[in-house]
């Protein structure tokens, strides 16, 4: 990944973070 | 070409997040395009600076497959991000990194996003970099028919609105899949948010 620009880096890896959680969280409406 | 400003990286995230989620409107994600030159021809150009992903409802309903979305091209998205999280973790995907839920049409949109840049006076940054003037399109058949590739591609990926403001180092880009008309409070709050953007920002 050495020629991936760190802006872009550290943009999907907060993307790909956030989405991690975001998909383990219980869906809306799960009560 | 624009001045060629210090951008202040470390505070971008937490500014693009203060637009998205302070706004009275529900916005579904925003753009940093940092503005550069291209040392072998000196021709000025936006690239990714940063982005901030809030979503939309449509995330929130991503258990049900969407029907635009053939089974090909989820496989094929979600293909793309196992590569990506292995990528970024340096190791092949483990059970935790595989992806299972559906990726939506807007996230999709924003990953694609990070693989854009744009000349100077080409597509929608860099025509707003051009004009030095914000652009706002709002409504689907005026996305679907503008000038701007990006804009028509944004459409297709479920964006109704999309704005462009022109700031010291670059230019901040938020779109919604939500119909929004133009307000002058957001773009002033853009500038605000973004006019510090050199040296030590706001």
């Amino acid at each position: 990944d050495g020629d991936l620009p760190i802006a872009r880096k550290k943009s999907l890896q907060r993307f790909l973070e956030k989405r991690k959680e975001r998909c383990r969280a219980p869906p809306p409406d799960a009560g | 070409p624009p001045m060629a400003g210090i951008v202040n990286q470390e505070t971008l995230q937490q500014r693009l997040q203060a637009l998205i989620e302070g706004a009275r409107e529900s916005w579904t994600y925003a753009i940093f395009w940092q503005s550069s030159v291209d040392v072998s021809n000196g021709a000025s150009f936006l690239a990714w600076g940063d982005g901030y992903y809030k979503g939309c409802e449509e995330d929130k309903r991503k258990m049900l497959p969407s029907p635009a979305t053939s089974a090909a091209d989820q496989e094929h998205r979600k293909k793309v991000l196992r590569e990506l999280n292995s990528l970024i973790s340096g190791a092949a995907v483990a059970g935790e990194d595989a992806v299972d839920e559906e990726v939506t049409d807007t996230e999709w949109f924003f990953l694609v996003s990070m693989t854009q840049s744009f000349l100077n006076g080409a597509g929608f940054p860099g025509h707003v970099l051009f004009t030095a003037a914000p652009a706002w399109v709002a409504g689907t058949e005026r996305l679907a028919a503008a000038g701007c590739e990006r804009v028509r591609q944004a459409q297709t990926f479920g964006i109704q609105t999309m704005v462009c403001v022109p700031v010291g180092g670059g230019v901040v880009e938020f779109g919604s899949t939500d119909l929004i008309y133009q307000n002058i409070d957001i773009v002033d709050k853009v500038k605000v948010l973004f006019n510090f953007n050199f040296g030590g920002g706001g």
